[in-house]
């Protein structure tokens, strides 16, 4: 933090664009600024709106060499922006060079990053010293924009100012193996509008999926163990849209937007994240709801939207006649679904707080339960 | 005395590092001069200084971490010493 702890004194803040780069369309100006100020909100009380004149609290001006506040910028490349801590006049405001090349992904500085980082000094924050953090003072262009997220320690600083957002749950989850100690943002176990992103089994567990983090069932243990996802697999990101094993190959495959990786056990498997569009679904898809594999019969299903898909794993291939409607072949689970697995002959379909026991044979669902009824809630 | 002795008196890398502490640590003007004098005390507390707020090994001296790291595009926050 800044010399004297400056913090603002109330949780809704307005920010103004003053001017802008001629280097981005306006839209993408806007969108990196919004996009920055939500990452400071999810992890806070705070709120933020935009105004369009008069004094707002963070005045955001691009600007080149000296321009009235005696710290001058200095051309290409060097200092890229700066910004004010908490308070009225040229407080809380943020200055950009605009003898920077901005831009919306790597080609030039990006401005998402540059803007996330200056947001941080307008809410209080200083610099950090763990070269991985949002708050490090140096322009890091090798960050992977599509993983962003605040390190623990920009999360630890910011909240140590403003506390937590008002929709975390004190609950963590509890339990003698528990691995992360409950914080705020935290998944509550048996919360019971709990939802899960992805769920897919591993050797013998079964893996929860939900957000940064995941819960794991084995049936060694009485209590599930929480984790982060990042302490077994660090190159993965969170909020996974879908997972599912393929025993024979002892092999876990997850997605995430258009791509997707192979994990054996902690390993992520050489030559991924690949396309989505490898297996064979069309160029307009861009991500995968669902996936699950049927080891009898050597079929992978596919769930997007309200259709799916099945991959023949014999000839490693979709199979003709696909997509069909989820609601015509799996009547009841739909229209579309969160996360399936496979355990005891059944498909278990996760929808928002809701589960569905699907027996494949029957074609039909034979018990609907909470999501989180695997993890003894 | 040492043979490249010469070179490093036009070594720019001591204005370039003069300047970053100045600017980012607080260097005071009056001890500027220091700089060419690498070892002198001021000089290698900013320089600790520095590599502690990079998170780069803390020498107090200029190695070639941390004169890359100077080179690297950051953030010019305002000197807070100004602000206190």
């Amino acid at each position: 933090t800044f010399p004297g702890l400056p913090k603002w004194r109330k949780t809704h803040l307005t920010y103004r664009i003053v001017n802008y780069t001629l280097d981005l369309p306006r839209e993408a100006v806007d969108s990196a600024f919004e996009k920055a100020l939500k990452a400071w909100e999810e992890v806070t009380p705070l709120t933020f709106s935009k105004i369009y004149e008069g004094e707002a609290d963070i005045m955001i001006f691009f600007a080149v060499r000296e321009r009235g506040d005696f710290i001058p910028f200095d051309g290409s490349g060097n200092v890229l922006a700066h910004a004010y801590p908490p308070g009225p006049g040229v407080d809380g405001d943020v200055h950009f060079d605009d003898d920077e090349l901005w831009r919306e992904d790597k080609s030039g500085t990006n401005l998402f990053l540059v803007a996330a980082h200056e947001f941080g000094h307008s809410l209080g924050l200083y610099h950090l010293a763990d070269p991985t953090a949002l708050m490090y003072p140096v322009y890091n262009p090798l960050t992977d924009l599509t993983r962003f997220r605040l390190a623990q320690d920009d999360v630890n600083g910011i909240q140590s100012l403003y506390g937590p957002p008002p929709t975390s749950s004190p609950d963590g989850p509890a339990g003698p193996t528990e691995s992360v100690p409950p914080e705020p943002g935290t998944p509550a176990m048996c919360d019971p509008a709990l939802s899960f992103d992805a769920v897919s089994s591993l050797r013998g567990e079964i893996l929860f999926f939900k957000d940064r983090y995941f819960w794991r069932r084995s049936r060694w243990y009485l209590e599930p163990e929480f984790h982060l996802i990042s302490t077994f697999w660090p190159s993965l990101p969170s909020g996974l849209d879908a997972a599912y094993e393929v025993n024979n190959k002892d092999t876990v495959f997850v997605f995430k937007g258009n791509h997707f990786w192979a994990l054996r056990g902690t390993e992520v498997q050489a030559g991924y994240p690949k396309d989505i569009h490898t297996p064979g679904f069309p160029p307009a898809l861009g991500k995968i709801d669902a996936a699950v594999s049927d080891e009898e019969k050597k079929k992978t299903y596919f769930f997007v939207e309200d259709k799916y898909w099945r991959f023949d794993e014999n000839s490693q291939s979709m199979e003709r006649g696909f997509p069909r409607q989820i609601a015509d072949d799996f009547p009841r689970v739909g229209p579309k679904v969160d996360a399936v697995f496979q355990e005891f002959g059944f498909f278990y379909f996760f929808r928002g707080p809701l589960q569905f026991e699907f027996d494949p044979n029957a074609k039909m669902v034979t018990h609907v339960l909470k999501s989180n009824n695997w993890l003894y809630c | 005395y040492p043979l490249n002795g010469a070179v490093r008196e036009k070594d720019p890398s001591t204005d370039l590092v003069q300047v970053h502490l100045e600017n980012y640590y607080d260097l005071a003007k009056d001890v500027k001069q220091c700089v060419r004098r690498r070892h002198s005390g001021p000089v290698v507390k900013k320089i600790r200084e520095m590599q502690k707020c990079l998170g780069l090994e803390v020498t107090g001296k200029l190695d070639a971490d941390t004169l890359a790291m100077i080179r690297r595009p950051r953030c010019g926050v305002p000197n807070v010493g100004q602000f206190t």
